[in-house]
């Protein structure tokens, strides 16, 4: 598939918006964490679209986020 | 508490409804 742009992004709604990255981002997720990924993928999702594009195509920038999100997790579990 | 429901679970092709409020 061809990367999500912003100007994909503008033409939606803005709970599209969230569904188009939460898809690209939750398979990305998935393979850091299979057990959590519908929750970090959910928590990273208020994140602004403009950073979250930026995560999409950068793995460092997104696993930062990734562990920031379980570390939030797992303090709100305890 | 009653924060159970947090974070929304985000399901791939399943409509996202995190942000409803909107």
């Amino acid at each position: 598939r061809e990367p999500l742009s912003a100007s994909m992004l503008a033409s939606a709604l803005p709970h599209v918006q969230k569904q188009m990255i939460g898809d690209r981002l939750y398979p990305l997720i998935y393979a850091l964490h299979s057990e959590l990924a519908g929750k970090i993928t959910g928590m990273l999702l208020e994140i602004d679209n403009s950073e979250l594009l930026h995560m999409l195509e950068s793995p460092e920038s997104l696993n930062a986020k990734v562990e920031e999100a379980l570390i939030m997790l797992q303090a709100h579990q305890a | 508490g009653s924060s159970v429901n947090w974070p929304p679970e985000f399901h791939p092709g399943v409509p996202w409804k995190g942000l409803q409020s909107i």
